[in-house]
């Protein structure tokens, strides 16, 4: 299978309603700095279930859409990030994690809410292991792949074991 | 437990000489590098670690920390693509993971990304047993983008304040 | 203590945002961004410490965190050039400050490293109080080499396993 | 004033003795990954008095010219560098920091032979703050300035006030 597109909806620099894609098998994604394209690798792993830590965040609401310092205070807020996945065969499926404005995270596989465990055995059963997270290498983390000291090396085995 | 790792251990170490060498060979340099992994403690392997050596061609230090920056870039890619082999993901996203290397590094290193993600290989398990994955790749490099099949150009609308994108399909407007 | 620490706080804080400007200036936002530096606590600096803000053009986050890559990099060059300004070493040496540069920032870069080196600056104070410095700038992109004076450029001889450099004088082939 | 050149006698990659420059008032230093340019600025470095753990090396012997791991064992090796500065006024002053057999090093101004504390203060009076560092910067560490916190911002000013 394969990533189809993406459909944002106020996710971190992204405003209102956007549908980015379609993805093919090899797709580049460029633009100049500070324009967003380390954003839409957060918005692929946030709808993953990747925590918001490594998201450049320290809460949820920190990843909805603000012009300046003063809206991200306003409450009453959402966001949502849809990733529409291609199997194998051909028929879709669509994974959606939404940001409440309580703070806290919904899951939707196509239009049916699961709750986490159900939603990450889905995603691990089409070979994607978000605790490994072997397939995400983020802004700047490449050279310390390859200076990980024996015991980080283990760890990194063990997961994927 | 220790069967289940020694399994990862064994695929892994058995395929990273063989990927670090398709990242590494050039036409100067035809071999290409050395790489390969050690158990610290075969009995105990939780305890004491695994360790990671790279030898780029020419070279003949085993320390990983004299390597310059784009060596290491180059010995970390190969380890992601070796412990990708053993547990595939159907895909791979790569932020500037090309901001360290040369022109050539660049070019040797989208051009294997290519050869997994395109033409097919996703398809079909290739003869080394190493499957196919589709690549999303953020550069800011032109060596490294116009070797993809389709490209998403990311733009700030200042007038919106915020990000738009464009998705161009490549293989439409390629040169025969 | 005291005396030295505000002397040496109040220099930095009055150019930073000027560097800055310079910096970040172009076509489309001749303005160039905002970047200012805060103490925490007037009355004890040591305690509690300095906060730097720096806002790209059309930006309004105040939280450094949030800037991407490239942006921090300006960020954090316009702060080197500030701080060097209250006490100016007589050369830099910067390797690959670049990497997570666009081309547009490259040239930026480039050209402010240029106008502060080049051109006799190096021999009079300029207007603006700060002096020049010699460069020596380590990179990977022809954008950023193709407007020094002079380049090194270091090969790998492989046949007596070891470095070796050629010095070339671009002044002298230039183009009129 | 400005660096003129460098003489490097068996410095890391560099083998034997080799003259690197002359500097102009900008000079780009370019070529292939794993050259030896990152070798060069630590050259500059090292002959200036910086601590060897910033050099990538655990203790001097490890920059000393080595074909393999086995000649890196080899005792009695030995390496310098020397930093041919020019004067505002265009007298030239040499600075030399040698590699010792014993493992140490040893510090000259033009030929005389001086201690670590005279040398610095040669330097200090030129401008060059060696502990301060803020014309230096290694790669991979510039975005990391941009990220210091407060006290550490405090303590780099304290260090050139
Ligand atoms: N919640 C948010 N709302 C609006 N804008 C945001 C939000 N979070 C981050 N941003 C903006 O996103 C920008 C960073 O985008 P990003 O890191 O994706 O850039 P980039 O394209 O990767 O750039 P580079 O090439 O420099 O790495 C910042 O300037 C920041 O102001
Ligand atoms: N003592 C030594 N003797 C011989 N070679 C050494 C010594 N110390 C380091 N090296 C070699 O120097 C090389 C690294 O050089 P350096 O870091 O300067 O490369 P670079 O040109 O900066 O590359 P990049 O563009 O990737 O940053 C390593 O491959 C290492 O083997
Ligand atoms: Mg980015
Ligand atoms: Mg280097």
């Amino acid at each position: 299978g394969k990533i189809l597109r993406l459909e944002l909806n106020n996710f971190k620099s992204y405003k209102g309603l956007q549908t980015i894609g379609p993805f093919s098998d090899f797709t580049a994604v460029i633009g100049p700095n500070g324009a967003g394209k380390s954003n839409l690798m957060d918005a692929i792993s946030f709808v993953l279930g990747v925590r918001t830590g490594q998201l450049r965040g320290t809460q949820l609401r920190d990843l909805i859409y603000a012009f300046d310092d003063r809206e991200k205070e306003q409450s009453g807020r959402r966001a949502f990030v849809r990733l529409v996945y291609q199997l194998a065969g051909g028929s879709e499926l669509r994974f959606t994690r939404t940001i409440l404005p309580s703070g806290g995270s919904e899951y939707q596989i196509d239009s049916r809410n699961v709750n986490w465990d159900e939603y990450n055995g889905k995603l691990r059963s089409l070979g994607i292991l978000v605790k490994a997270r072997n397939f995400l290498v983020f802004q700047g983390d490449v050279e310390s792949i390859a200076s990980k000291n024996p015991k980080e090396l283990t760890g990194l085995l063990e997961q994927i074991s | 437990r220790y069967k289940l790792f020694m399994e990862a251990f064994n695929h892994i170490s058995s395929i990273i000489d063989r990927i670090y060498k398709q990242l590494t060979k050039s036409g100067t340099h035809p071999l290409g590098g050395t790489a390969y992994l050690n158990l610290e403690n075969e009995d105990d392997p939780f305890l004491h670690g695994i360790k990671y050596t790279a030898m780029p061609p020419t070279k003949r230090f085993r320390d990983m920390e004299q390597l310059s920056g784009g060596e290491k870039t180059v010995a970390a890619l190969a380890l992601l693509f070796s412990i990708h082999s053993y547990r595939p993901s159907p895909f791979f996203i790569l932020d500037e993971v090309d901001a360290a290397l040369d022109n050539l590094n660049v070019a040797k290193v989208a051009g294997f990304i290519r050869s997994k993600s395109c033409d097919g290989t996703r398809a079909s398990q290739d003869s080394e047993g190493s499957s196919g994955f589709q690549s999303i790749v953020i550069s800011l490099k032109d060596s490294f983008y116009d070797k993809a099949e389709a490209v998403v150009g990311v733009y700030r609308d200042s007038d919106k304040g915020c990000s738009s994108t464009l998705t161009f399909d490549l293989t439409k407007c390629q040169e025969s």
